[in-house]
C-alpha cells in the first residue's frame, strides 16, 4: 500500500461498512500536493 | 515505452470498490489487454492475481478488457487483430467462469468513433468474440477539446452528429450480432479531457441532456459518463467535489426520468433547435406515480418558447424544472439555477431537495431562451408507464 492508502484504511474502524471517517489530514494534504503532478499526466494522455 | 507501470494495491482495490459499493454503483473493471506473450496472446496471468483477490473478497464486479483497441497501435506500438481480441475475450469469460463471478458480466470492446479501420476492427471482433459478451461498449465524443467553442454546443447540427455515429454502430452490429444490447462505455461533449470553459459550465448541458435523450430512444441503455471527478474539464464535480453544472442535470434527471421511452414530436418550423423528449416518470420519485410522464426539452433558440400540450394532456397538472445558468444570460455559468434558485450542496455530504414549481392548469411549457429543463405531467395515466 501507498502512504496514503495505509494511513486511511487504518484509520477506519470497520472499513467493510460506508460510514468511513473523514480522511487524515496528513492524507489530505499529501493527496493535494500530488494531484496537480497526476492531473497534468492524465490531462497529457487525454490529449494523445 | 512512453508509460510507466503502474500498480494496484490490494487495499487500492478495496477503497474502489468500497467507493461504488457504499456510492450504490455497480462497478465494472477494465483489466489490462496489453499485457502479452510474443504470439501476441493476451497473457492472463496478471489478471488471474487480481481475480484471485476479488474473489476472496466476494467482490461483485463485472469486467472490460482493454480499451479503445482502435488506439492500441498509436498508444502502445503493438496491433491487435479485432479476431485476436475476441479470441482474448473469449479466454477472459472461460476464466471468469472459473472463479466466484459467476453472475459477472462482460463488456467491450470499447471501441472509439468508427472510422474504416476501427469499423473492420469492430466487425472481425464481433464475429469472434461477439458471443461471450453482454453489451457491445463504444465511446462517443462530440468535439476536439483543444478547439471546440460554445457554438459548437449550441449547434443542433453538431447534436445530431450522435445520430449518425450511433446508427454506424448500430448497423455493424445488427450485421454481425442482431439483438445484441449496446452500450455508451465512456462519453462526454469533447475529446482531450473536455474543452476549457466549456465542458464543466452550464453551456455543457445541452450536449449531456440532448445525449442521454437521443440514447434512451435509440435503445442505448447504458450511458457511462467521462467523468465523475480527474483532470480537464469535463468532470461532474470539482476539486473540491462541489458539483457543476452537469452534476444537477444528471442528479435531476435520474430523480425524473423513467427507463420507459415515448415518442414526441415539436410542431415547430425549426424543430432542431427545439429538442424534445419523452419518458414515463421515473416511479421511484417519492411525489409522482405510476403513469406520470416526464417531458423534457432543450431551447436552442435565443428567445423564449412556449409549448403547448396535444388535448388530451393540456388540463393535467404539470410541475417544471426549469435549469438557467446562476449568472444572467452567462451560459458559461459553472453554477445553476433551479426554477429560479442556485443549487448547492446543504453541508459536506447533503444534496438539497431538488423541487418543482407547479404550472397553472393549461398554461404552456415555458423555456427561456437558450435554456433546458424537465416537464412532470402528473396524473397522465398513460397506460405504457403503468
Amino acid at each position: 500500500s501507498s502512504f496514503e492508502e495505509r494511513s486511511y484504511w487504518e484509520a477506519q474502524v470497520n472499513p467493510d461498512t460506508c460510514n468511513l471517517g473523514p480522511i487524515p489530514s496528513a492524507v489530505k494534504g499529501q493527496l493535494q500536493l500530488e494531484w496537480p503532478v497526476q492531473e497534468e499526466l492524465l490531462l497529457k494522455e487525454q490529449h494523445q | 515505452n512512453k508509460y510507466k507501470n503502474g500498480t494496484f494495491t490490494k487495499s487500492t482495490v478495496d477503497m474502489l470498490y468500497s467507493f461504488a459499493k457504499c456510492s450504490g454503483l455497480d462497478l465494472i473493471f477494465g483489466i489490462n489487454a496489453l499485457i502479452r506473450k510474443s504470439n501476441l496472446q493476451w497473457d492472463s496471468s496478471n489478471a488471474k492475481l487480481f481475480l484471485d483477490y476479488c474473489t476472496s473478497q466476494k467482490y461483485n464486479i463485472s469486467w472490460e478488457l482493454g480499451n479503445e483497441p482502435n488506439s492500441f497501435r498509436k498508444k502502445s506500438g503493438i496491433y491487435i487483430k479485432g479476431s485476436q481480441l475476441g479470441k482474448d475475450f473469449i479466454k477472459l469469460h472461460s476464466l471468469l467462469k472459473t472463479y466466484y463471478f459467476k453472475n459477472a458480466k462482460l463488456f467491450g470492446p470499447d471501441i472509439g468513433q468508427l472510422r474504416k479501420n476501427s469499423e473492420k476492427l469492430l466487425r472481425s471482433f464481433l464475429n469472434v468474440g461477439g458471443e461471450v459478451i453482454d453489451a457491445i461498449t463504444w465511446h462517443h465524443y462530440y468535439v476536439n477539446g483543444r478547439n471546440a467553442t460554445q457554438e459548437d454546443f449550441l449547434n443542433p447540427e453538431v447534436l445530431d452528429t450522435f445520430i449518425f455515429s450511433a446508427q454506424k454502430i448500430f448497423q455493424v452490429v445488427k450485421e454481425t450480432r442482431p439483438g445484441k444490447k449496446i452500450w455508451l462505455g465512456e462519453t462526454s461533449s469533447a475529446y482531450g479531457g473536455g474543452a476549457p470553459k466549456l465542458s464543466d459550465t452550464y453551456t455543457a448541458g445541452f450536449t449531456w441532456l440532448d445525449k442521454l435523450g437521443l440514447s434512451a430512444k435509440m435503445g442505448i441503455e447504458v450511458v457511462m459518463r467521462q467523468v465523475f471527478f480527474g483532470a480537464g474539464n469535463y468532470h461532474l464535480v470539482d476539486r473540491n467535489f462541489d458539483p457543476l453544472p452537469d452534476y444537477w442535470l444528471s442528479l435531476l434527471f435520474k430523480q425524473l426520468v423513467g427507463t420507459k421511452v415515448l415518442a414526441a414530436s415539436v410542431k415547430s418550423p425549426d424543430k432542431q433547435k427545439l429538442r424534445l423528449y419523452l419518458h414515463c416518470t421515473n416511479n421511484k420519485h417519492p411525489k409522482y406515480k405510476e403513469g406520470d410522464l416526464t417531458l423534457y426539452a432543450l431551447n436552442l433558440h435565443n428567445d423564449t418558447k412556449y409549448l403547448q400540450l396535444p388535448p388530451h394532456l393540456s388540463d393535467k397538472r404539470v410541475e417544471k424544472y426549469i435549469l438557467q445558468p446562476s449568472g444572467y444570460k452567462n451560459l458559461l455559468s459553472q453554477s445553476v439555477k433551479l426554477n429560479g434558485h442556485i443549487l448547492k450542496m446543504v453541508d459536506d455530504k447533503t444534496l438539497p431537495e431538488l423541487i418543482g414549481k407547479p404550472l397553472c392548469r393549461g398554461c404552456p411549457l415555458t423555456l427561456p431562451p437558450f435554456s433546458y429543463g424537465f416537464f412532470v405531467i402528473i396524473n397522465a395515466k398513460v397506460v405504457t408507464c403503468i
